[in-house]
């Protein structure tokens, strides 16, 4: 997976 | 969630908190620079703007919100409470110089050419380099206070940690984003001279000085 996903990281 | 992301993120909290104390309670941000806390303002509030399109967790959520508040709260601190003892002469670092290459940065790479994704990368890229007006005015002033080292090495622990948390999430997840691994990387090199005086200097008790 790499790219535009919904980011879970701050 | 995983032990390093969880100890990335209590370590970039704890550096936060310990600003915010230390300007409190010296009634000071003496030696602090105004100018890198603004950067980090930037990068939050243009990150977080998922804030209000998407939820992921109370975690997530609640911990955005610490980091805005908590960034806002410095820089009201530096800027409006505790003006007189912003130290403006020695924060002379040219942000523009790193604000022009973030910005043309994420014009070029990014994940996607569209306004949030954008500025999410640009918080990327500006997160890795904000640090570099404050480690420019350490410089400077060839000295740091050593709560203010603590508040430093706290704040690059951080993204060194994620980094080992992306490797665990690489092997354990199949999950990496080049753009956070690249920026992360960069920042935490951006750490290493800092690191090397904090660990052989201020937890041997000493001032953190730098040789003249």
């Amino acid at each position: 997976l790499c790219g535009v996903m919904y980011k879970d990281e701050l | 969630m995983n032990i390093f992301r969880l100890l990335g993120d209590v370590s970039h909290l704890l550096a936060i908190i310990i600003l915010l104390l230390k300007i409190w309670k010296t009634r000071s941000c003496a030696g602090i620079s105004g100018k890198s806390q603004l950067l980090f303002a930037l990068t939050y509030t243009t990150r977080y703007l998922d804030l209000v399109t998407n939820f992921v967790s109370v975690y997530n959520t609640f911990m955005k919100v610490v980091f805005l508040a908590a960034s806002y709260a410095t820089i009201w601190l530096i800027y409006m409470k505790f003006r007189a003892t912003y130290d403006q002469n020695h924060d002379t670092f040219r942000i523009e110089f790193l604000l022009l290459p973030v910005t043309i940065l994420s014009l070029v790479a990014n994940h996607e050419f569209t306004l949030i994704e954008i500025l999410w990368t640009w918080s990327i890229y500006l997160e890795a380099v904000a640090i570099l007006p404050q480690l420019f005015m350490v410089s400077k002033t060839g000295e740091a206070e050593s709560i203010t080292s603590h508040y430093l090495f706290a704040l690059g622990s951080y993204r060194g940690l994620y980094i080992l948390n992306w490797i665990y999430r690489y092997y354990m997840e199949s999950y990496y984003d080049l753009i956070a691994i690249f920026a992360g990387i960069l920042q935490t090199v951006l750490y290493c001279d800092f690191f090397y005086l904090y660990i052989t200097k201020v937890l041997r008790g000493q001032r953190l000085q730098l040789p003249a």
